[in-house]
């Protein structure tokens, strides 16, 4: 059976496409077959897999209006790892989707006939709580939430718990928080230790025991446009992600 | 005479609101009468400066639908800094305002009575391209662009250019550059150093000389609601944003 996963957060640079890229390729590494969605207009996790987005003709923006997920899904440079990528006309698309029927549902829609092809699909959103995420998370079976130990990012994490609680509400009953995952952790920072414990004393065992620690070499690895297993598997920052691939697919297990 | 300018930039995390929380403050120090307009619905310039979102009547989304400037403005408590705070509602309004007339106006229409008053307007933008941050372009005179020395953040720049220069050309001719910021600068990491030398390779004078360090003080300040001039003014974090108000002040003596 395959699950569906959104990695969400309105705050703007937690770490969200660092999850959906090394998490995809930590899973893959793991023999689990994987494809990952990049939903945001930026493109970061299609460019976080050396894909180039001005090289392509077909897009999720193409999957959102009914095309064939056969015609999207590119292969990666990483076993067991597909990729849906951004483009350009994502920016636009939100504004278009306005206006149309079922505008929330369109990549679940999209979705439906491929997921029974992989054990996870991975879904990249950009920063914010617009049409993109909305579809994000009106397609998922659950959302990981990456947590930057900074205080504006806590700060923001009450809207988006409500924004959650409002999907459920309206669009996916059977939404699930998957986790949250503590990101960019530096120990010797007071101001990390005290988010990390807040997050903690909030959201009890909704915390992910992995906790991916601040490391250059994830900063690094996407300017040579791969994962980080791939870049320098030694790292911490490859290391907390392979952790993380165990402890979300002891979860899918476990439920 | 007065000068309107926009921190913006679609990448998250990139010092958006640090700079626009904490140029604000210096601006003030050096005796000139500012006003923060917080456009992100995420809210967090209005915590940067200690007030608490829930507590307000009026926002920055009331003058979007032509309430009257007066009604909207706070005083904060910081000498000679206004602010006009954000509100949930923003973040639904973007979808409301595509069928308004002139709705990539709204803002700079809602401005046009009070920018007399000040030196200085700042607007700080949510990490997208929507309407709220295309009402900050229209509404400014200069653009300033936090630019993180990572690659992702790099990488979004040339999407940024390219967007400013359609918003030149369809809704605000005037628009400048007025600086490329560095931020969270670390010059022990490889990364960053070559980010820096990539930026002003590309984009030469407009790279202010101030570059903001990385600096834990600036990560701190949000969690006390007041900007770093007033938690910790001897930080690299404030010695750096008191070096940018100067520059900024000059280069609007100059023009
Ligand atoms: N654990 C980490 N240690 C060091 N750097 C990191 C770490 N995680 C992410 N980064 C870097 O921090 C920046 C922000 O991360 P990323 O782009 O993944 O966040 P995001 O939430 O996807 O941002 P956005 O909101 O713009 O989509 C990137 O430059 C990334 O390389
Ligand atoms: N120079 C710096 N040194 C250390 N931390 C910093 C620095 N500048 C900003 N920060 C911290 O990094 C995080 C991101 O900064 P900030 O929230 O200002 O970015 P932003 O671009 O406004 O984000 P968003 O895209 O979500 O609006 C915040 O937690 C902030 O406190
Ligand atoms: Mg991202
Ligand atoms: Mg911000």
């Amino acid at each position: 059976d395959s699950m569906i996963l959104s990695i969400a957060n309105q705050k703007g640079g937690v770490g969200k496409t660092t999850t959906a890229v090394n998490l995809g390729a930590s899973l893959g590494a793991a023999e689990k077959r994987v494809v990952l969605v990049d939903m945001d207009p930026q493109g970061n996790a299609t460019s976080g897999y050396g894909i180039d987005r001005a090289s392509l003709t077909h897009s999720v923006y193409d999957l959102l209006l009914g095309e064939a997920p056969g015609k999207v899904i590119l292969k990666t440079a990483v076993p067991q790892v597909d990729l849906i990528p951004s483009a350009m006309a994502l920016a636009g698309a939100e504004i278009e989707m306005v206006e149309m029927e079922n505008r929330e549902f369109l990549l679940r829609e999209g979705l439906a006939g491929i997921r029974e092809a992989y054990d996870f699909v991975l879904i990249d959103c950009p920063p914010s709580l617009g049409l993109l995420t909305l579809n994000a998370l009106s397609a998922a079976d659950a959302l990981l939430v990456p947590l930057q130990c900074e205080y504006y990012a806590l700060e923001g994490l009450s809207h988006l718990m409500k924004t959650v609680d409002l999907v459920r509400q309206r669009l996916n009953p059977g939404l699930i928080i998957s986790g949250i995952l503590l990101t960019m952790f530096d120990g010797r920072n007071n101001l990390a230790t005290q988010v990390a414990e807040e997050a903690r004393r909030h959201f009890g065992d909704l915390v992910y025991e992995t906790v991916v620690p601040r490391n250059v070499r994830l900063g690094e690895s996407p300017s040579h446009g791969m994962p980080i297993l791939f870049y320098d598997i030694r790292s911490k920052g490859a290391q907390s992600y392979l952790d993380l691939a165990k402890e979300v697919i002891q979860h899918v297990e476990k439920s």
